[in-house]
């Protein structure tokens, strides 16, 4: 199982490299082993530098780039090892609006291997979805769910 | 295994029999604040068999049938079937089914069922059906609500699961 | 000291049983003290009911739910002492639309009072603001403060 | 007392001198992922002392001086000053002001200055001065990014801090 880590690691590294610049339209990412002699043990760090920065610690990243960060890493995942499905609940919400494009954009390519679940309250990540459903409570307290069209559900999203 | 539907009854604020139809590529959810949009991400993880109340926003299993609200009284019971399509890297009694239908059930009085294609079976048996598709309920396919950013902040050596899952 | 926490706690229980149902458009919440025996070392608890639900227990709130009730609290410290400024970064993402303009209308009663500078990517929120300030980095890794006007600042959200 | 206007010169991404003349009532700042916006927050944090530097997402304090970025090099001081109005509620020394001027200042070789009204001065003359009006570091007058549902979802014990500030 040691040989299989390092494997999938070098794999997921090599796409994370192509996944982030992607993501950020620039800069570069990888991650690191912190202990290679130790592969049952050892910890994995990210480098992530947003286009023109130089960031020596991942903490000083915005909310933004770090939730963008994560997704590079989750989508390189998912290149390497397609899951049936991917659930996503809200992680366009710290986003700026270029970002939730090249994220929904990213979406649409990968949906053709998986699937996506994704909860939203924005309008351009609702715009790629191939299906949309509305919750709604019109009894107070009791969720019901309705199939809706991309212009009902803008409606709903501004009521 | 692509999944086909989503059905969920008595379960969180889901008090009546509702179903997603999932679509092959992109399925939005939305809606306002509170109306259950993050009450569908538990009803997936738990019939996949989350065991930690804690991990569905609950103190105990329980909080997960209908609780009741102000026009009606609660539920007995939870019941979330997920159906797949079958695509045949599935254990060989399931071989001959065009769908597998996964269902938890908990019954008010504790007592809770799995099944599968309406059979009783034992909690292994569905997690044995979901082993290697990365689907389980730890897996780097569910991002819960406000966790997106975890990835990045916690410690390396945490990160390694993310690896040891793919691997 | 111990009179002057049972006052102040006495005080904002009863502003946060005013503030949530004006945030949430109904409901009721309130504090409750977990020791009253023991003013020094007592918790603080938080009950909340959105409109029409029975919550038992508040981790089963929605995240906007959650942050709305934050809100609330906050808010109603700030009436029963005011501070000079209130800072707020990014409060308003996890909310819905019709949340947002709840929270937009208190702080704009609010900031009579009190200074409020809130960070925001929500057009609804700039739109109660006096004054607005773009950040740019023209210069990739160097940010500038622009003044905005609420047309201009809008085509930023959507850039 | 009533912030005029808050000026960043070397701290974080804020290479050079910039100003926000702040509103009376509400003033919002915008502006894409990663521009410099929480960068704000942290600067007026630092200003009004803070002096941990993981508080301000940094490793050590010298983390709020400008680090450079690929078309220029590192700074050599951050510095943030903070301008009030005089209310009149402020320690005998500083009545006759009209505005008042809080500086932090840092340098690469970690020397800190504080200044009131650009006279030197300690830590806790500034913390003297803002004492009472609730604006301390750690009061609830600043809600950080991500932050908002730490109150509700925190044990009951910690929000008593909240009460005991107000009180
Ligand atoms: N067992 C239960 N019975 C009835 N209602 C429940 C139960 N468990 C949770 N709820 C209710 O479900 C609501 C939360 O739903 P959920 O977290 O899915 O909202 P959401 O649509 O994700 O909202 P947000 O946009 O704020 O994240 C809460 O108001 C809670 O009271
Ligand atoms: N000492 C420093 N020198 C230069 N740049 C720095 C320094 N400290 C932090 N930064 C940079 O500042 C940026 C983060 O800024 P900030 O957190 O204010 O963004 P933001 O506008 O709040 O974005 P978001 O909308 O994503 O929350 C990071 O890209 C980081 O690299
Ligand atoms: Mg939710
Ligand atoms: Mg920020």
């Amino acid at each position: 199982t040691r040989e299989r880590f390092l494997e999938t690691f070098k794999e997921i590294n090599e796409r994370f490299q192509t996944v982030f610049p992607r993501l950020f339209n620039g800069g570069q990412a990888l991650l690191k082993l912190t202990d290679s002699s130790d592969l049952l043990g050892t910890g994995v760090e990210i480098q992530a530098q947003p286009p023109g920065k130089q960031v020596r610690n991942l903490e000083l990243l915005s909310g933004g780039e770090k939730a963008l960060t994560a997704v590079s890493l989750i989508f390189a995942i998912f290149l390497i090892k397609p899951s049936p499905f991917c659930l996503l609940d809200e992680v366009d919400a710290p986003l700026d609006e270029a970002n939730v494009g090249r994220f929904g954009a990213m979406v649409q390519e990968m949906a053709q291997n998986t699937q996506f679940i994704i909860i939203t309250h924005n309008k351009r990540t609702m715009e790629i979805a191939d299906r949309l459903y509305g919750v709604t409570m019109e009894t107070r307290g009791v969720s019901k769910l309705v199939s809706v069209n991309i212009k009902r559900a803008v409606e709903m999203a501004v009521a | 295994m692509r999944i086909k539907k989503i059905e969920v009854n008595g379960f969180k604020s889901f008090a009546d029999r509702e179903v997603i139809h999932v679509d092959d590529h992109v399925t939005a959810i939305l809606g306002p604040n509170g109306c259950g949009k993050s009450n569908v991400v538990d009803a997936m993880r738990w019939c996949l068999g989350e065991q930690r109340a804690k991990h569905l926003r609950g103190q105990g299993m329980a909080d997960v049938i209908f609780a009741g609200c102000s026009t009606r009284g609660p539920g007995n019971a939870a019941e979330v079937t997920l159906t797949f399509q079958n695509n045949g890297q599935v254990p060989t009694a399931y071989l001959n089914f065009a769908e597998i239908a996964v269902t938890r059930r908990l019954f008010r009085d504790g007592t809770s069922e799995y099944l599968i294609n309406k059979v009783p079976c034992r909690l292994r048996d569905i997690q044995e059906l979901m082993a290697g598709t990365g689907a389980g309920t730890r897996g780097y396919s569910i991002i819960e609500q406000g966790q997106v950013g975890r990835i990045v902040s916690s410690k390396a050596e945490e990160r390694r699961y993310i690896i040891d899952e793919a691997a």
